[in-house]
């Protein structure tokens, strides 16, 4: 899965997926939660949300492409909701 | 594109907009440019006007801070998120708040404060963020897009009109592309029949103004190089009237009209354009065929038909006893010139594809050249 074994809590790629997700696609704190379980489609459907949005390869993974765009400059106004 | 939920936008069509500090990291000269130039990014797709108060409230009230600053969104230290701002309405809404732990500039790479700005502004007027790479509401912004060749997508005009509707004078379809390819009639510096709209110095280059664009010739690169004004000076008019150096405040003043801007570097300055009435001209002349700056002397020759206008650029005021008969002070000159320019303690009027150098000490026209004996042809 690819938000399992491959990021753990308090890896900083995980941390800022995490953070990114909260602050511009309006992530809550529930789903916060579970994105730290094996059972994370939400999450991945928030990720694939984001790389709709940014114009990206739907993934759901915290790919490479995916990475890069969030550390990139950008507005401090949400994606969606907020 | 796409609007906040409910579509909050300006229920009137003038806009007050407010800078309510400013970043260290730029002249505030500078700040205010880049604000200007961004709200005029919307204004001429759309029928909103802007202008700048500098106290009370403001519809858009533009600050810099850093970290936790008053609305529950705090900044993040430098990158990431660089600002943010709030849709139409009262109070705080409309107001842009950029991050002062970025390091702002103007140039075209790094954090250019244009380009946030102009994306910031289009939250204040009512755009949510597009999910268009080209578009300028993109919430990621591109900073590889020189301010200069800048223009808004398509995706930017259809957002925008959407609430306001076209401007009286933008084509409502059109997108305003500032980095054309050439027409048919580009110039030719080396066409016979060549004449200038108007000719500057700039920082020790020359520049010849011709249609929508301009030969810059420099002392140590004798080719010129041809550029389009828009690519120096995005908010700039082309076909200019005139246009003279003022190197006491290292400043080009361009004229068009009624008009007239401002612009060092390749800025154009906060608070223009003006009207030329306001440099002492009766109403009775709507427009200045060339310009010149003596810098020995200070002062600035107006051509108005066959009369000359003299500017005290110290005094900032016309001196008294003008406007003179062009031919009473510069004999062998003829009335409506296009374009002057004074160098090597010469001037050179130019007229059609003519041009006359003058001697002002001997009060005489020395030689007669082509237009463009100064483009290497």
């Amino acid at each position: 899965y690819p938000l399992h074994g491959a990021v753990t809590q308090g890896h900083p790629s995980m941390d800022l997926a995490q953070q990114y997700l909260e602050k511009y696609y309006n992530f809550k704190k529930n789903e916060k939660q579970i994105f730290k379980r094996k059972d994370s489609s939400p999450v991945v459907k928030k990720i694939q949300e984001m790389q709709k949005f940014l114009g990206l390869e739907m993934t759901g993974k915290l790919d490479s492409n995916t990475m890069e765009l969030m550390h990139k400059p950008r507005c401090g106004v949400p994606d969606v909701g907020g | 594109f796409s609007t906040f939920p409910g579509s909050p936008k300006w229920r009137k069509s003038h806009i007050t907009y407010r800078i309510v500090n400013y970043t260290p990291d730029l002249p505030r000269q500078s700040v205010d440019s880049a604000i200007e130039k961004a709200l005029k990014v919307w204004e001429e797709v759309t029928p909103l006007t802007f202008s700048r108060i500098s106290e009370g409230e403001a519809d858009i009230m533009i600050s810099f801070a850093v970290g936790e600053h008053g609305d529950f969104y705090p900044f993040d230290g430098p990158g990431q998120s660089l600002a943010h701002a709030y849709p139409p309405g009262p109070g705080f809404y409309g107001d842009v708040h950029f991050d002062d732990d970025e390091k702002w500039t103007l140039a075209p790479s790094g954090t250019n404060l244009f380009l946030v700005a102009a994306h910031e502004l289009g939250h204040s007027l009512g755009l949510f963020h597009s999910d268009k790479k080209e578009s300028l509401m993109y919430p990621v912004y591109r900073f590889s897009t020189s301010p200069a060749n800048f223009h808004l997508s398509q995706d930017d005009i259809e957002g925008i009109q959407s609430l306001y509707g076209a401007g009286p004078s933008s084509d409502a379809t059109v997108v305003p592309v500032l980095s054309v390819s050439p027409r048919p009639e580009t110039p030719d510096k080396c066409d016979p029949a060549l004449s200038f709209d108007s000719v500057s110095t700039l920082r020790g280059e020359v520049l010849f103004f011709k249609d929508r664009y301009f030969w810059r010739r420099s002392h140590w690169n004798p080719e010129p190089e041809f550029h389009l004004i828009s690519a120096f000076w995005p908010t700039l008019p082309s076909d200019l009237d005139a246009a003279y150096e003022a190197h006491n405040t290292d400043s080009v003043l361009i004229f068009k009209g009624s008009q007239f801007w401002a612009v060092r570097g390749n800025e154009v300055q906060a608070g223009y354009p003006k009207g030329i009435h306001t440099l002492g001209f009766p109403p009775t002349v709507k427009k200045i065929d060339a310009a010149v700056f003596e810098k020995e002397k200070k002062k600035t020759y107006f051509f108005v038909g066959d009369k000359y206008w003299r500017f005290d650029e110290t005094r900032h005021v016309m001196d008294k006893g003008f406007p003179r008969q062009i031919t009473d002070d510069f004999p062998g000159i003829e009335p409506q010139v296009d374009a002057v320019l004074h160098e090597f303690g010469f001037f050179y009027f130019f007229r059609g594809s003519s041009q006359f150098e003058f001697d002002p000490n001997a009060r005489t026209v020395t030689h007669i050249l082509k237009s463009n004996s100064w483009l290497l042809c």
